[in-house]
């Protein structure tokens, strides 16, 4: 999972 | 009607006019073009109706898994009306033989054969919104935690393509099946793209964004 910092952070955005 | 409302918006490729005409152009054009959609393909992926019910990790696991398949099909959809070409955007259409220069005419060839598929079927947007969102669901990821809830989320997405046919398309029942059988294809195509572009990323001589790497590795 942490090579997917990117990926993570944007699902995480509530747009 | 929440699916076709959370389509995401049309991106330009505006390729860079400071550089000379030459593959890495087109590839480094295509891999931006690529990198600006995934964050829209991100966000469309949270207003499918029960993907952010699912936990993140399952979240993660399924666009990790389907991202090329939603970007080709995106490419399959917006290429229907235009004979042998591809549009990767609406200032970005690829004919064979640029194709063949960027070194991307296999992919080309394999892109074609999926929207001459769906150009026969008529392919509407109903559909298409419908297929894409069950190819996120249908991603056969090896790292799904909660398989029940993900299985729910292919069930309803199935339901809701199953309702629009019955309704729109009584005169072939056997259309949802047709759809759903285009599948494959997409997955062998995407499999394909994956395949030239980790390569591609292997020489080198392509700048890409930190998204399309990301993704791009999560699929080796």
């Amino acid at each position: 999972k942490e090579k997917h910092k990117i990926l993570h952070r944007l699902l995480q955005n509530s747009s | 009607t929440l699916l076709l409302g959370a389509e995401p918006e049309k991106v330009c490729a505006m390729p860079d006019p400071a550089l000379p005409d030459s593959d890495i152009k087109s590839l480094t054009t295509l891999c931006d073009l690529a990198d600006r959609e995934l964050v829209l393909n991100i966000s469309w992926a949270k207003h499918i109706p029960g993907f952010s019910s699912l936990c993140l990790s399952d979240q993660m696991s399924l666009l990790q898994s389907a991202w090329m398949e939603i970007l080709i099909l995106r490419v399959a959809f917006r290429s229907l009306l235009c004979e042998d070409k591809l549009v990767f955007a609406e200032d970005y259409i690829m004919d064979a033989e640029q194709a063949k220069s960027a070194g991307l005419l296999e992919l080309h060839k394999a892109i074609l054969q999926l929207v001459r598929r769906y150009r026969s079927m008529r392919l509407e947007r109903e559909e298409f919104v419908t297929l894409k969102a069950i190819a996120l669901a249908n991603s056969d990821s090896m790292h799904i935690e909660d398989v029940e809830a993900v299985q729910g989320l292919q069930d309803s997405l199935h339901e809701a393509l199953l309702d629009y046919e019955c309704v729109h398309h009584r005169e072939d029942p056997r259309r949802t099946g047709k759809l759903i059988m285009t599948l494959p294809l997409l997955r062998q195509t995407s499999a394909k793209a994956v395949r030239h572009f980790c390569s591609i990323k292997q020489d080198g001589r392509v700048p890409m964004h930190k998204l399309f790497l990301e993704l791009l590795e999560a699929n080796v």
